[in-house]
């Protein structure tokens, strides 16, 4: 924080309309970005944001170029892409977009406006510069998937400091209401309470990739593993995918549509990103089990054969996701046509080509054409520990 | 004998990027020898910072550093806005 309790004495804040907007993306993807943006900060506080269509707003938004009126010139292209200016009266709060820079909505080739605009409404409301490479409030800009952020634990804490965290409910809501503009937008959404897995053996509920980053599953949380960060963050699995189960069963991605599919129960769910398509959940006689089938325990797509296995009890299902149906002599016992990875799987996944089958709070790197185990490890290790 | 890649303008654009974000202050004597001693106290500042090996000379990889693409906002919290 910037020291000295700098952050706003109440929990409404207001942000502006954006009169001056980029023309890197179209009016309603600016809009977009500022709001998914904004709601990245309310999600883990009692703080809700509401957009003012007219008067002067706690936070203004303005893109502009070179010298701006504030005694703090942008530099061109590249360099300062923004900046902002902590909780206080006037300027305080206004966030400033360099327009020389190339804002994009979700491509990493330019700068995504949402990440920016994520890190510079940290400092409106009272957060300084972190030296936490994988935190938000990191200074420089590095590329993650908008689908896929989640709110490092360094800016939670952070931010929970100064507010405090969301006192109501683990529920996310999104609620447009009304005003004599029309045009109020207000978001709510409880923080996160994470336990510590680190102080014991962790047991995995499922395991799934999305677009190269890792996501382990357990009770109502979620470890979110990417290239970009060295520590997994955690949150908790609703904070992800809104409408997903509290807990799962089982989870793959299907490499071929990008989807993710997480199974609870007798349902499945399938998402393309955060968003759950139409029609889910599902039964799991429309996968192709038998109605017998209460639960699956794991899947996992094995790239090498184009075949995502799906473990019940002792045996595993294989399904083929070109054809979208269950492969004939089916159910087959894990013991006998897995060898060394015992009879029960809790969560599988795939890792740089290698199969990885948990069991407990340990996991077997399994060679799948040799059908050998290669290794055995603590579930823990993947979690930072 | 290593021979540095640092030009003039490289020294410049650092100067400037430590006066922006480190909060680096113009030494009022021309003279005094206190200015580089100043800049290599910020520079040692913002490797620390930024995990970089201390050395407190503008190397190649604390100018790389210096020219990814960043916040506006200055990093020491003691540089507030007025």
């Amino acid at each position: 924080t910037f020291g000295d309790g700098l952050k706003w004495s109440k929990n409404t804040v207001t942000y502006s309309r954006i009169v001056d907007y980029t023309p890197d993306l179209s009016q309603a993807e600016v809009d977009d970005s500022i709001r998914r943006a904004l709601e990245v900060w309310a999600k883990v506080t009692p703080l809700t944001f509401t957009k003012l269509t007219s008067g002067t707003a706690d936070i203004m938004i303005s893109f502009a170029r070179l010298s701006h009126g504030d005694n703090y010139p942008f530099d061109g292209p590249d360099g300062t892409l923004a900046h902002a200016f902590a909780p206080s009266p006037d300027i305080g709060g206004d966030a400033h977009f360099d327009d020389d820079e190339t804002f994009t909505f979700r491509s990493s080739t330019g700068y995504v406006l949402f990440l920016v605009a994520a890190h510079e409404f940290g400092h409106s409301l009272g957060l300084s510069h972190s030296e936490d490479r994988s935190a938000l409030m990191y200074p420089l800009y590095s590329y993650k998937d908008p689908d896929t952020f989640v709110l490092p634990q360094d800016d939670v804490r952070g931010i929970q400091s100064l507010y405090g965290s969301n006192p109501s409910g683990d529920t996310t809501t999104t609620t447009t209401g009304s005003s004599p503009s029309g045009d109020t937008t207000t978001t709510t959404t409880q923080a996160p309470t994470i336990p510590d897995v680190c102080s014991s053996p962790v047991e995995f509920d499922a395991v799934t990739t999305l677009k190269g980053e890792m996501f382990f599953f357990k009770d109502s949380y979620l470890w979110h593993s990417s290239s970009q960060s060295s520590t997994p963050q955690k949150s908790l699995i609703s904070s992800f995918w809104p409408n997903a189960p509290t807990s799962v069963d089982a989870a793959y991605e299907n490499p071929g549509t990008g989807n993710v599919l997480l199974f609870k129960g007798n349902q499945y769910w399938q998402f393309r990103g955060k968003t759950v398509l139409p029609d889910y959940p599902k039964r799991l006689s429309d996968f192709g089990f038998p109605s017998s089938v209460p639960k699956v325990d794991a899947a996992v797509h094995v790239s090498s054969i184009s075949r995502t296995l799906l473990f019940v009890n002792n045996k595993y299902w294989s399904y083929n996701e070109g054809w979208r149906r269950m492969d004939r002599g089916y159910p087959k016992f894990i013991h006998r046509h897995l060898p060394g990875i015992g009879h029960r799987v809790d969560a599988a996944f795939e890792n740089r080509g290698q199969l990885y089958f948990s069991s407990g709070s340990r996991q077997t790197e399994y060679h799948y054409q040799r059908r050998r185990a290669l290794h055995t490890l603590m579930n823990y290790l993947w979690l930072g520990c | 004998v290593p021979v540095s890649k640092v030009t003039v303008q490289d020294e410049g654009f650092a100067k400037g990027y430590l006066k922006r974000f480190f909060n680096l202050t113009e030494e009022k004597d021309p003279l005094s020898r206190k200015g580089a001693d100043r800049m290599s106290k910020k520079l040692s500042e913002m490797q620390k910072f930024f995990g970089l090996r201390i050395t407190g000379t503008l190397d190649d990889n604390t100018l790389e550093m210096m020219k990814k693409p960043r916040c506006g906002v200055a990093d020491e919290n003691i540089a507030r806005y007025s």
